[in-house]
């Protein structure tokens, strides 16, 4: 099964 | 005050319908040279952002900086009860406690006026710093739609290859498998028709196929999508407009 990245992982939050 | 019309009505609820589905509350940023938009849905998996520009508009006038935060369920509602060859002017003043959607169709002289309560969204804005892609396509829109609705029925997973001469779109699933390859080639006739790859390094990424499936529904503002694929970033799918573009930011599934 593959798992899902969230975007916190690549984008820092301001 | 914001005074912001659009020519046709049904540009704006062509962009608010291609992402009401995936976040709900958004803040919209207005300033003098447009409009824009970022929203992260709950899963923290998709980002949208929206940038509509000036020459989008017919008439645009920004005297000072105001974010509208709306709940794009309402803002919808609202989009459905004007014509779509009406003209929609978005009107709000600098503290604004709701935003006003002006409908008007010149020929019937019909005028429809209506009052948005505005709320306050407390969202973080992440900084998308430009990206390395490793690949880039360009191809129709109505072609990756239909793609990735056919697929999405066998697997909840989606799995793009892209190759030097190849793009590869692969779902493996319990009831079965399917796979679509498409070639980069140049329809001289209907150059939008056309499927342009610039890869500069092959990529093997897997994606939620309810994701993609929220992404496609900007269609309706292109009849072509830019997609740009890397192995360590996000990948992104973008829908141009006259001025401005609606862009989904996904992050990708790993195997484990």
């Amino acid at each position: 099964a593959s798992k899902q990245r969230t975007l916190t992982e690549f984008f820092p939050t301001e | 005050m914001l005074e912001a019309k659009f020519q046709e009505a049904s540009l704006f609820k062509r962009i608010i319908d291609g992402f009401k589905d995936c976040v709900q509350l958004v803040n919209f940023q207005c300033k003098e040279d447009g409009i824009i938009a970022q929203a992260v849905d709950d899963s923290r998996v998709l980002l949208v952002s929206l940038e509509i520009g000036v020459e989008a508009f017919q008439d645009y006038r920004c005297d000072h900086p105001v974010t509208l935060g709306m709940d794009l369920s309402s803002l919808s509602k609202i989009l459905r009860c004007g014509n779509n060859t009406d003209t929609l002017t978005l009107i709000a003043d600098d503290t604004p406690d709701a935003i006003i959607l002006l409908f008007e169709d010149t020929k019937k002289d019909r005028i429809s006026e209506y009052s948005l309560k505005l709320m306050d969204i407390d969202a973080d804005f992440l900084k998308i710093e430009d990206l390395q892609y490793d690949t880039t396509l360009m191809m129709p829109s109505a072609e990756f739609s239909k793609t990735v609705r056919d697929l999405s029925q066998l697997s909840d997973s989606l799995n793009i290859l892209v190759t030097k001469e190849t793009i590869k779109f692969v779902a493996t699933g319990d009831v079965g498998s399917g796979s679509v390859i498409l070639k980069p080639f140049i329809n001289m006739e209907n150059p939008d028709e056309s499927i342009k790859l610039d890869m500069d390094q092959p990529v093997d990424l897997t994606f939620g196929s309810k994701y993609l499936q929220d992404i496609v529904k900007g269609s309706a503002l292109s009849n072509k999508i830019g997609i740009r694929l890397s192995s360590e970033a996000p990948a992104l799918f973008q829908f141009d407009l006259s001025s401005g573009f609606l862009q989904f930011f996904l992050a990708p599934k790993f195997d484990d």
